[in-house]
């Protein structure tokens, strides 16, 4: 509804009033001085007596900056320097303001309305970002919302006490105005929002300093998720534009920023980030697979006569946060995997498997690769529970002749090569750090590779592999040993192979990677 | 072996609006508070610079390195930033020590075994805030003067 | 093939972690210490 007349006037005038307390000398550490005062000014205007007026009094403020800040950059009378000062000037006393109002509603210990506060005031600076984007379109500028938001960060992340007892709500509400902010909503404001998931002091927050020190990390990987199925459309083209190559760059070093810092993070959420990344994004998959736990040595993978089944950490599970056979669906699909995992009936689940699978006939888009991922995932973690049950762990002769080994090899033969390319990514997917889903999914490529009935089978295993190993690095761990085992154990016979000779370039390329590790 | 993706309408629409905030990325210095006295202005830095910042640039070792008018300018300049505190770090490294009430700065020249009111004052050197303060606006020299 | 990640600008052989100093992704170097805020004691915000 229109906002009541005069009350647009009335705030442009506060907001003045504000933006003068807060820069004059006399407002005091904090400008706790000059916010005192304020209250009493907004009191008098009759701003604070109502939820709606005060909704309406912080919507009008966010578009009198925006409008501020559109008419500073139209101006480019200045540099940008200086553009910016301008505008950042009554941004940044406007923040200070939300600051000082969520610190001080309720009282000192009552967290509910300060948090309520918060979210409000987010969704209000959201809902007038998602609005300017869809009217001013390429117009659009991200300036003020990004100084907004960050600013807000900082101010609510100051070291003090109050903060510190609802940082876990304040951080989850920014959280919640990012994700209805993600890029697939608003595109034009993609950079800001990756400079801020990726500002020092959210990353701290988010991954480091919540006192319960997970219980940020389900809400970033969220984000990161939301960035890379925004990605994914763009990234599926070889050709990329500066806009995206630039956007995919800044992912990457984002990526290695928690690659080096928060390798765990990485290790427990590279099951939801691989369900969305293109399966040519090779080198950034790369390198979310390439995370270890830091407390763990990884023996070198060149190491001759490595025996991988005797290494500790092998028969230990990781920590996958995604719950991911919840995601293979519809539920009596599901019914009939559990039944014929257990005992092989019906009969027919395994020729029907790749109906289940396949979702269209467009070319590169045939199947379902989350219920592909899902299922790879879900059968192999049951097979090595099977294979524990009965006291032994995976090697190659304990994966065979199972009921899971049935649906893989199923999978191998029945789906056509797009099909087949999703199938083995799922596998090669979980190559990665010394643990058992490693080993057992190291020993069922090779075991594929060994008992595939076609040579064109044995290439397209050899090709997923070879298409990780020939990108820059970093490449997984578990990568490296199952392949160096491809080309070093006799028994796969892979150098009698027609395609490792089928042009002097590739023979070529095999030679030096196996220079390299043999 | 999937091929490009096929581009919705949506993707074009998402891809347009992209392209347009390609060309006002956020700066750096957007992220950060404003910088009073020495604002991270948007020009590169010229090829006759190392473009490559030295390493352990935010050590102390390194700032310890600095002369004393270095770390005074960077104490003052560079208030509110990890600059300011490892210059202020550096600086009673050298027996330099902040005095609250005063707001300013003086060297010890030796540490006192019980620090008493009458031992603060009698051995170091005084640092003359306000003078310092007009001569920053004249020229920014620094002047030492003991107290008997 | 990619691109060498070592020449995106962060230090990836460095002991502390990278966080603390990572400027933006669209930047080519760490922040510098006159660029991080950091909550110094009061008294030295003399301006």
């Amino acid at each position: 509804f229109d906002d009541p007349p005069g009350l647009r006037e009335k705030t442009e005038y506060l907001l003045r009033e504000w933006v003068s307390m807060y820069h004059s000398p006399a407002s005091g550490k904090d400008s706790t001085k000059a916010f005192s005062a304020f209250v009493n000014q907004m009191h008098q205007q009759g701003i604070l007596k109502t939820d709606d007026l005060i909704t309406r009094f912080f919507r009008i403020c966010t578009e009198l900056c925006v409008d501020l800040c559109y008419r500073a950059l139209s101006e480019q009378a200045h540099t940008p320097t200086l553009t910016r000062a301008k505008c950042f000037h009554t941004l940044d006393a406007f923040v200070r303001l939300i600051a000082l109002l969520v610190k001080h509603s309720g009282d000192a210990s009552n967290a509910v309305t300060k948090i309520n506060l918060l979210n409000k005031v987010l969704g209000i600076v959201a809902g007038v970002l998602l609005q300017d984007h869809e009217v001013r379109h390429t117009e659009f500028q991200q300036l003020p919302y990004h100084r907004i938001f960050n600013m807000l960060l900082l101010e609510l992340n100051a070291p003090e006490q109050i903060l510190e007892a609802i940082n876990y709500q304040i951080m989850t509400a920014f959280c919640n105005a990012l994700h209805v902010l993600r890029p697939s909503k608003a595109p034009g404001f993609v950079y800001s929002w990756l400079e801020l998931i990726s500002h020092r002091i959210f990353i701290a927050r988010m991954l480091a300093m919540l006192p319960q020190q997970k219980q940020g990390w389900p809400m970033y990987a969220q984000l990161l998720i939301d960035l890379f199925k925004f990605l994914a459309p763009f990234l599926r083209n070889a050709e990329l534009p500066k806009y995206t190559a630039l956007l995919y760059k800044g992912c990457l070093r984002v990526l290695l920023v928690l690659l080096h810092d928060f390798p765990e993070f990485l290790c427990d959420y590279h099951y939801g980030f691989c369900d969305v990344i293109p399966p040519n994004c090779i080198q950034m998959r790369n390198l979310i697979l390439s995370a270890f736990p830091r407390n763990m040595r990884l023996p070198d993978p060149f190491t001759p006569n490595l025996k991988v089944d005797m290494l500790t950490d092998i028969t230990q599970p990781p920590r996958i946060m995604t719950n991911f056979s919840a995601m293979i669906q519809p539920a009596t699909f599901k019914k009939d995997l559990d039944s014929y995992l257990k005992t092989r009936s019906p009969v027919t689940f395994l020729s029907e498997l790749r109906s289940h699978l396949q979702v269209s006939q467009e070319p590169g888009q045939r199947y379902n690769t989350a219920l592909m991922n899902a299922l790879v995932l879900y059968v192999g973690s049951q097979a090595i529970a099977y294979i524990h049950s009965k006291g032994s762990t995976p090697s190659m002769s304990t994966i065979t002749h199972s009921s899971h080994m049935d649906i893989f090899q199923n999978l191998v033969v029945d789906l056509d090569t797009e099909g087949r390319y999703l199938f083995l990514n799922a596998i090669a997917n979980q190559l990665r750090y010394p643990n058992s889903h490693t080993h057992y999914f190291s020993c069922t490529l090779l075991y594929l590779f060994a008992e595939a009935n076609t040579e064109a089978m044995q290439e397209q295993i050899t090709r997923v592999l070879l298409e990780r190993l020939i990108v820059n690095r970093p490449h997984p761990w578990g990568l490296l040993i199952t392949f160096i085992d491809l080309i070093r154990n006799p028994s796969f016979k892979f150098w009698n192979h027609e395609f490792v000779h089928c042009a002097p370039e590739i023979e070529k390329l095999f030679e030096s990677v196996a220079r390299s590790c043999m | 072996p999937l091929g490009p993706a096929i581009m919705t309408k949506d993707h074009l629409y998402q891809q347009t609006m992209m392209e347009s905030a390609f060309h006002h990325l956020p700066h750096p210095s957007d992220s950060e508070r404003l910088r009073n006295y020495l604002p991270r202005n948007q020009c590169p830095t010229p090829p006759y610079h190392s473009q490559v910042m030295p390493s352990h640039m935010d050590s102390l070792d390194l700032f310890q390195r600095l002369s004393t008018e270095a770390l005074f300018f960077i104490f003052y300049y560079q208030e509110g930033t990890k600059a300011q505190y490892l210059a202020a770090k550096a600086l009673k490294r050298q027996s330099w020590r902040f005095h609250t009430k005063y707001m300013m700065w003086f060297q010890r020249h030796e540490e006192p075994k019980t620090i008493t009111d009458e031992y603060e004052l009698g051995t170091y050197i005084y640092f003359d805030y306000e003078k310092w303060g007009q001569r920053k606006k004249e020229g920014f020299t620094f002047e030492y003067r003991y107290l008997e | 093939l990619g691109s060498d990640l070592t020449t995106l600008g962060l230090n990836l052989n460095s002991p502390e972690n990278l966080y603390g100093t990572f400027q933006s992704p669209w930047a080519e170097s760490p922040s510098r210490p006159q660029d991080i805020d950091f909550h110094v004691p009061q008294e030295y915000i003399t301006n």
